[in-house]
């Protein structure tokens, strides 16, 4: 029983629940094509690491995190409107200051582009489509960066799009906003659900990825108003399903495939792959499916839950009533409240002999772990359709603000048809 | 609308295989 009991629970040293101060990379994929490293945007492993004042606290993360959902849900109501119950108000009253749609608990990749190519950090964001990037001469306002502002007067390759382009339109879809004219030349207008924006030439441009991965004419946007936080990056890679997305546009080259790692803390390094070439033998693969509200989400259908290796007692409905996307950009999995509840309750039982602590902002289930040099803690597993059991890694279950505020890192939605 | 977020993400390889509409997970993806 002893056996049975160790073999459903993770045991860590307290120290570990909180990043290093020094990075210490650990990607593997790396050597393989088209891959880049993946850092966390604030920790040491990122050059945007230098702009320390404005590195957010664990609870400004959290609520820049409830302005992405919202911004998704507002997304999902703007396309159909009255097939839900967001009040598209409540996002567009958020302030702009508390950072972006982007949030703050993500994670950048440094990219090239132009020619010569200028290196760029960029978000990565499986919850967006256009990729963007501040441009010089930053016509009306660039927010600060880390990076020098990419300016196409210096690249050889760069070329604006014509405003009667066909690609012009498709804006369209892939920002929720109809392409502008200025000069015969296409604008692009991506706006969030907390009021930051970008706004600037739609144009295109040689991408490197990697030495040997080189993409001549990417779509992109060169954004001369900028508006948002955005953590210091330089804009944001958008690996969505629309057909600007950066997928789809080297569709031809690696056939809308790519993978990645995020590390197990921002003291750490993943990986972003393109292409097939860092698949692991060992995958098991579930159905992507379609959000109808939101074609260029990647939908998927979460089927149950484990905790502690007992699976909770949710009836399949509760989860496909709302359906599911994953997203590289939020940070905090929100599930319905029936869900939500029956993984708090088995939760909070499996950890009875710690001392709880205060709830932070949307966390509800927090642990004072001050008194103990390693803690126990049940495993938990995702079910995905087609029977893909996942199980979470010790650092996927908690999100900490510090030893005596370890949370757990879920929340539930308002509403099982959300 | 559920959301799998990047908390939950940590460590695990996360593939997209948008051409043939599938995704995978295998953990242990970093290291």
């Amino acid at each position: 029983a002893e056996s049975h009991h160790l073999q459903h629970r993770h045991t860590i040293q307290v120290s570990s629940l909180l990043p290093s101060s020094v990075c210490s990379p650990a990607a593997q994929a790396l050597d393989k094509k088209a891959s880049l490293p993946v850092v966390h945007k604030h920790g040491p492993c990122s050059r945007l690491h230098q702009d320390k004042a404005n590195i957010p606290t664990p609870a400004e993360v959290l609520l820049q995190d409830e302005a992405r959902v919202k911004s998704i849900r507002s997304k999902l109501a703007k396309i159909y409107p009255g097939s839900s119950n967001v009040e598209e108000t409540d996002a567009a009253t958020l302030p702009a200051k508390d950072g972006s749609v982007v949030g703050s608990g993500n994670y950048i990749v440094t990219v090239g582009l132009g020619t010569p190519k200028k290196d760029l950090s960029l978000i990565f964001d499986t919850g967006s489509d256009i990729t963007w990037t501040q441009c010089q001469p930053c016509v009306r306002s660039c927010y600060k960066q880390q990076d020098p502002i990419f300016s196409p007067s210096q690249s050889s390759t760069y070329s604006n799009i014509s405003c009667t382009s066909t690609v012009c339109n498709s804006l369209a879809s892939a920002t929720g906003n109809s392409p502008g004219c200025s000069s015969s030349t296409c604008v692009y207008a991506i706006q969030y659900g907390d009021s930051s924006f970008s706004v600037g030439f739609f144009a295109k441009d040689t991408l490197t990825l990697t030495p040997s991965d080189v993409y001549n004419d990417f779509l992109f946007g060169c954004g001369q108003n900028n508006r948002g936080l955005f953590g210091g990056s330089a804009g944001l890679l958008g690996l969505g399903r629309d057909k600007l997305s950066l997928p789809s546009q080297t569709a031809l080259k690696y056939k809308k495939f790519f993978s990645y790692c995020l590390p197990s803390s921002a003291s750490s390094t993943g990986f972003l792959t393109f292409g097939d070439g860092g698949a692991s033998k060992s995958i098991k693969f579930t159905t992507l499916s379609t959000i109808s509200q939101g074609s260029s989400f990647y939908g998927i259908d979460i089927t149950g839950i484990s905790v502690g290796g007992q699976k909770l007692s949710i009836a399949a409905s509760v989860f496909t009533a709302g359906g599911a996307i994953i997203d590289s950009g939020t940070v905090i999995s929100r599930l319905p409240p029936t869900a939500y509840a029956a993984l708090k309750s088995a939760f909070r039982k499996q950890m009875s002999q710690y001392p709880m602590a205060q709830p932070l902002s949307i966390l509800d289930t927090c642990y004072d772990f001050s008194k103990y040099s390693s803690v126990s803690f049940p495993k938990i597993s995702f079910f995905f359709s087609g029977g893909v059991e996942v199980p979470i890694a010790a650092k996927g279950v908690f999100y900490v603000s510090s030893i005596s505020q370890v949370c757990l890192g879920f929340a539930g939605n308002s509403d099982d048809s959300d | 609308t559920g959301i799998f977020g990047n908390t939950q993400q940590k460590t695990l390889q996360v593939l997209y295989d948008g051409a043939a509409g599938r995704l995978g997970f295998s953990t242990g993806g970093c290291t």
